[in-house]
């Protein structure tokens, strides 16, 4: 028996509308330590890790290890139907085909269940070591999603460069080139509004802008996002969602042919 | 330039 019940249920609906066009399906992994799923998108460049506590949840209990196979287009269809202040409830019998979807109005005069039919999903496991980075930077999350955005409207491919002058974005495209730089700055009140950056050591490295905008959509979860950078090496894109758990998102860096 | 599998950053677990 599974069974998870989140207050806050548009955390959830916010969730899958953040994953669910770089990543067609994949895998819910449910334990009694909570949720995990681990994908990639369909050219493989990119890897999702999304991690949702059992602590994170209001209830939370999980007999048995299960791998849900879900479409995320699918859930994304029922979770619509959930309103913003619906408490949700994920539900599921042990080696069951379909996950219940249970949605509760805030004063409980409306509740509804939905069922998803569950997928068989062949899936590899892979281990992301923890390491130390030669650059983080921790910056508003909306802040990253207008820089991205402006960016791929001048250009396909973007290289940062993180030096102690600041972080720079920089593309160039049909219409001519850009640059935006962000500067270390701890000055407004409010931490989420604060840009951090932690170098350790010089690195540039470039992407593919189309993925990094994907990533973007990850924004209403969380006010600061914190991107990680070592040479030749993912970039490392975080989003905390409050208390629930985290998203992480990796991106292959371009190389020379 | 060219973009390998993100597989090939990380181990199979």
């Amino acid at each position: 028996m599974f069974e998870a019940r989140i207050t806050q249920g548009s955390v959830l609906k916010k969730l899958v509308e953040a994953l669910k066009e770089l990543v067609t399906e994949g895998n819910f992994d449910v334990s009694s330590t909570g949720l995990t799923l681990q994908a990639m998108d369909s050219s493989h460049v990119c890897l999702v890790s999304l991690t949702l506590r059992d602590d994170g949840f209001d209830h939370y209990r999980c007999d048995r290890n299960m791998a849900m196979g879900i479409h995320f287009g699918n859930l994304s269809k029922i979770l619509k139907c959930a309103g913003n202040e619906d408490t949700i409830t994920l539900k599921a019998e042990d080696n069951a085909d379909t996950l219940t979807l249970m949605f509760e109005s805030a004063n409980q005069d409306r509740i509804s269940d939905f069922d998803l039919k569950l997928m068989s999903i062949e899936s590899e496991h892979l281990g992301i070591p923890d390491q130390d980075y030669s650059a983080e930077i921790k910056m508003p999350s909306a802040e990253y999603q207008r820089i991205v955005r402006d960016l791929t409207s001048i250009g396909d491919t973007v290289l940062i460069s993180a030096t102690k002058e600041g972080i720079k974005f920089s593309t160039s495209g049909d219409v001519g080139t850009a640059n935006i730089t962000l500067r270390h700055n701890t000055t407004p009140e409010k931490p989420e509004e604060q840009t951090i950056i932690d170098l350790k050591e010089p690195v540039a490295l470039t992407f593919a802008l189309r993925y990094l905008n994907n990533f973007s959509k990850a924004t209403p979860l969380a006010p600061q996002v914190k991107l990680s950078l070592t040479k030749d090496l993912p970039i490392f894109v975080e989003y905390q969602v409050g208390d629930l758990g985290n998203v992480r998102f990796f991106l292959a860096p371009k190389i020379d042919d | 330039m060219k973009q390998i599998s993100i597989g090939a950053y990380f181990t199979s677990s």
